[in-house]
């Protein structure tokens, strides 16, 4: 269940990215996030970079949820 | 640099980021 929704989260947050609906955010998707999110340009192109694993310049939901499990679990387990 | 936050890592960046749209999430209804 908590994978379910960790899933659930990580689609919802992809849709505020994603805000036209196309399936994937580009680093135009991201820069638009500035003003709404307390994070600089210059954060929102290194959260792009960090997250499209490819660097093709788009993310897809896979990738997107990828970066967000690891940003839930990524911490060692002590 | 003694400045340098956690947030200027990539995993800073990324977690400030999910932190940030998390908190955006529950501040509006």
């Amino acid at each position: 269940t908590g994978q379910d929704g960790m899933l659930g989260k990580a689609h919802e947050f992809f849709q505020i990215c994603d805000i036209e609906d196309k399936g994937f955010i580009t680093r135009r998707d991201m820069q638009r996030l500035h003003g709404e999110l307390p994070l600089s340009l210059d954060e929102l192109e290194k959260v792009f970079d960090t997250l499209d694993a490819d660097g093709n310049g788009y993310l897809t939901l896979e990738e997107f949820t990828t970066g967000f499990s690891q940003f839930l679990f990524g911490e060692r387990i002590p | 640099d003694p400045n340098m936050k956690a947030g200027t890592t990539s995993e800073g960046v990324l977690a400030n980021f999910f932190n940030s749209l998390l908190s955006k999430k529950t501040g509006s209804p």
